[in-house]
C-alpha cells in the first residue's frame, strides 16, 4: 500500500507530533512522483501537492494515528474533494443527466481520434433506456471515418435503439436534422455521435462548434481514453474553450493505466467526470467514483 | 571541464520537466539528468551550453541504433501482423502500410483479422478499396486464428509479395485476449516459415507511461519487432517511446501523422528529438 511504497520518503515524519515544512518536505516530493507515474499532468501536480502541503502544515498528528497515514489520508481527501462534483448528482447520489421536458433532450459527444465515443454512445443509451426508461435515437454524425456509420448502425441493432444517418450530407446537418426526425419520431432522447478530431484541427474544431451552437445540448460530454498521458491537459482545455462542456467520461479503466488524466482533465476543466468505460461490452459503463480513482491513481 | 564549476541546475531542471512533459516517464528523465551530471563530471559536457545539445544528440544516437527498415522475408510473402490497445490506430495505420508498400511496386494482400468488433471489416474493406489491393476477410465472429491462417494460405498461394495482418483491439490486461493473440502469432508461423517477419506494436502518441506496458505485454505474446506511433500529428510528443527503447528496446520504424492513408512517414530520429522539445 501506498504507506510502505513511502515508508522511506516518510522516515522524516515518522515519530513526529507536528506536521512541519521540514519533514513533510520528502514525502511532498514522493506523493508528485507518483502522481506524475500515474500520468497526471506535471502543472496539476504541482498545483495539488502545493495544496497538500498547506493543508498538511501545522497538522497537530492525531495521537494513535501514525503520521504518515495521517499524510497519505490528506492527500487522498485532497484527490477526491478535487474529482468530486456534489452538483452533477441527484438526491440519490447518482450521476445526473440534464433531461429536459420541452423537446427531445440532446446529448453531445466529442473527443480525439479513437478515445471510444461511438461505442459510449452505444452504452449510455442503453444505460438510459434502463434507468430513465427513454426512447434514445443515436445520430451517426462521424461521416469521415469508413464504416463510422455502420459502427453506430450495428451498435443500435445489438440494443434495439434507432440509429438516425444521411448518406452524403455534413455533420452539422445530419445533427439538425436529426433533431426533426426525433420529434416524428417520439424520441425523448438524441445521442450525437461525433468524428474524432485533433484539438489543434482548426476547422474540425469549428465544426463541433457549430454543431453544439445548432442543436444546444443539455449535455457535452468529453470523451477522454484513461491512458492519456501528459497531453491530456492541452486537448481538454482546447475542448472546454470551444464547446459548452457539461461532463466527461473516462474510457477503457479495465486496463491497467493509473489514469491521472482523470485529475488533469478535472482540474483544467472544473467540469465533472460522469461516467466510466470499464470494458468493450454495452452494459460496461459505470457511474464514476472518485474515491475508487484516488486509491487507482496513488497506486 | 567547467573547470569545477557547478552545473546549472535550473537548466536541468527544465531539461528534465521538458522531457516528463514529453511523457519520457519521470524515472526515465531522472536518468537522463543523471547521465548528464555524469557527461558533466568526465569533461564530455564543458560549458552549460554544451549541456542541451549533448542531450538531444545523446537521444537521437540511442533511438538510430536499430535499423528502422522493415525485416523482408528471403523468398515467399513477408507477413506482418499488427497489435495495439484498443482505438490506438491499428486498422488506419495498415491502409498507410499497405499503400506505401503498393507505391513501391509490391503486391500487397489484407486480412481483417478482427472478427470482432461491429463495421471492424467494413472499415479495412473500405481501406482496400481505396488504395486498390486485396483483402480476405471471414465470417463475423469467426476465429482470428481462422483469418490469419486463410490469408497466410493465400498470400503463399497467389505469390503476394506482402500479407498485411489487422487484429482487434485489446488490452494487455485481458489474459484471454493476449492468450488469442498467442495464438495468432503460432498459426501464422506455422503457415509460413519465419512469419511473422514482423509485428508492429500501433501506440497512440498521446499515451502516458501505460505504453511500457503495452510493448512488454505484447512483446510476450506475439514478439513485437517495431513501433507504429500513431497520431503524431497532435501535440503530444510520443516520449514514452524513449523509455521502451531504453527498457525494452523495440525501435520505431513508422510516424503517423493523419486520418489518411498517405499520412505516414519512416522514423526519422532527429526530427523526433527535436519535436520532443518544442
Ligand atoms: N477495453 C475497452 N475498450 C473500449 C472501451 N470503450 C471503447 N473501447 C474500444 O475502443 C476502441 C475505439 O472505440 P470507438 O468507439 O470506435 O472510438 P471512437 O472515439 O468512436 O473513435 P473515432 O470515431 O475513430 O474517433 C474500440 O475497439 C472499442 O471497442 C472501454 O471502456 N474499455
Ligand atoms: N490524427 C490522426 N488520427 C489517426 C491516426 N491514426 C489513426 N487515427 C484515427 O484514430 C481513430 C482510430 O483508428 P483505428 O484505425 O480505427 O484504430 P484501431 O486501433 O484499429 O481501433 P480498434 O480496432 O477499435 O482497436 C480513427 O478515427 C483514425 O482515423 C493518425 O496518425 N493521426
Ligand atoms: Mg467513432
Ligand atoms: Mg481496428
Amino acid at each position: 500500500n501506498l504507506t510502505e511504497r513511502f515508508r522511506e520518503a516518510f522516515k522524516s515524519i515518522t515519530g513526529q507530533s507536528k506536521l512541519t515544512e521540514d519533514n513533510v518536505k520528502d514525502a511532498v516530493r514522493a506523493i508528485k512522483r507518483a502522481l506524475l507515474e500515474a500520468d497526471v499532468n506535471l502543472a496539476v501536480a504541482k498545483r495539488f501537492v502545493d495544496d497538500v502541503r498547506d493543508k498538511a502544515l501545522g497538522a497537530e498528528v492525531l495521537s494513535g494515528v501514525n503520521p504518515a497515514q495521517q499524510f497519505i489520508k490528506i492527500v487522498h481527501d485532497e484527490l477526491v474533494a478535487l474529482m468530486s462534483d456534489p452538483s452533477s448528482r441527484d438526491d440519490e447520489g447518482r450521476v445526473r443527466i440534464n433531461f429536459t421536458r420541452s423537446r427531445p433532450t440532446v446529448v453531445l459527444m466529442a473527443g480525439l481520434q479513437g478515445s471510444g465515443k461511438t461505442t459510449t454512445c452505444a452504452k449510455l443509451a442503453a444505460l438510459l433506456v434502463k434507468r430513465n426508461k427513454v426512447k434514445p435515437l443515436l445520430v451517426a454524425a462521424d461521416l469521415q471515418r469508413p464504416a463510422a456509420v455502420e459502427q453506430l448502425k450495428v451498435l443500435g441493432k445489438q440494443i434495439g435503439v434507432d440509429v438516425y444517418a444521411e448518406e452524403k450530407s455534413t455533420p452539422p446537418t445530419v445533427c439538425r436534422n436529426a433533431l426533426d426526425f426525433a420529434r416524428k419520431n417520439a424520441n425523448d432522447l438524441i445521442i450525437l455521435d461525433t468524428a474524432g478530431r485533433l484539438h489543434v484541427d482548426e476547422a474540425l474544431m469549428k465544426e463541433v462548434s457549430e454543431i453544439a451552437k445548432l442543436t444546444e445540448p443539455e449535455e457535452v460530454l468529453l470523451v477522454c481514453d484513461a491512458m492519456t498521458g501528459q497531453d491530456a491537459v492541452k486537448s481538454a482545455k482546447a475542448f472546454d474553450e470551444r464547446l459548452p462542456l457539461t461532463g466527461v467520461i473516462l474510457t477503457k479503466l479495465d486496463g491497467d493505466a493509473r489514469g491521472g488524466a482523470a485529475l488533469t482533465v478535472k482540474a483544467v476543466t472544473g467540469k465533472p467526470i460522469k461516467f466510466i468505460g470499464v470494458g468493450e461490452k454495452i452494459e460496461q459503463l459505470e457511474e464514476f467514483f472518485p474515491d475508487r480513482m484516488a486509491g487507482r491513481i496513488l497506486g | 571541464v567547467g573547470l569545477g564549476q557547478k552545473i546549472d541546475e535550473d537548466l536541468l531542471e527544465q531539461l528534465e520537466e521538458a522531457l516528463i512533459e514529453a511523457d519520457m516517464g519521470v524515472e526515465s528523465a531522472r536518468l537522463l539528468m543523471e547521465d548528464i551530471r555524469k557527461a558533466w563530471k568526465g569533461g564530455e559536457i564543458e560549458t552549460g551550453a554544451d549541456i542541451f545539445p549533448f542531450l538531444k544528440a545523446d537521444l537521437k544516437h540511442r533511438l538510430s541504433r536499430h535499423p528502422v527498415s522493415l525485416r523482408m522475408a528471403e523468398s515467399g510473402p513477408t507477413v506482418i501482423l499488427v497489435v495495439g490497445v484498443n482505438g490506438a490506430g491499428k486498422t488506419t495505420s495498415i491502409a498507410k502500410l499497405a499503400w506505401i508498400m503498393t507505391q513501391e511496386g509490391r503486391k500487397v494482400l489484407l486480412a481483417a483479422g478482427d472478427t470482432f468488433r461491429a463495421a471492424a471489416v467494413e472499415q479495412l474493406v473500405t481501406w482496400s478499396k481505396r488504395i486498390g489491393c486485396e483483402i480476405v476477410t471471414g465470417k463475423a465472429g469467426a476465429d482470428p486464428a481462422s483469418v490469419a491462417y486463410q490469408g497466410c494460405e493465400r498470400a503463399v498461394k497467389e505469390s503476394f509479395d506482402v500479407l498485411i495482418i489487422d487484429t482487434a483491439g485489446r488490452l494487455h490486461t485481458q489474459k484471454n485476449l493476449m492468450d488469442e493473440l498467442a495464438k495468432v502469432y503460432k498459426v501464422i508461423g506455422k503457415v509460413v516459415p519465419n512469419a511473422p517477419h514482423e509485428t508492429i506494436l500501433v501506440l497512440d502518441s498521446t499515451t502516458g507511461q501505460n505504453a511500457i506496458n503495452q510493448a512488454r505485454m505484447f512483446t510476450e505474446v506475439a514478439g513485437v519487432s517495431g513501433i507504429f506511433l500513431a497520431k503524431l500529428d497532435g501535440t503530444a510528443k510520443g516520449g514514452a517511446v524513449l523509455t521502451i527503447d531504453r527498457h525494452i528496446g523495440i525501435p520505431v520504424k513508422f510516424v503517423g501523422l493523419g486520418e489518411s492513408f498517405e499520412d505516414i512517414q519512416r522514423f526519422n530520429a532527429a526530427a523526433f528529438v527535436d519535436a520532443l522539445f518544442e
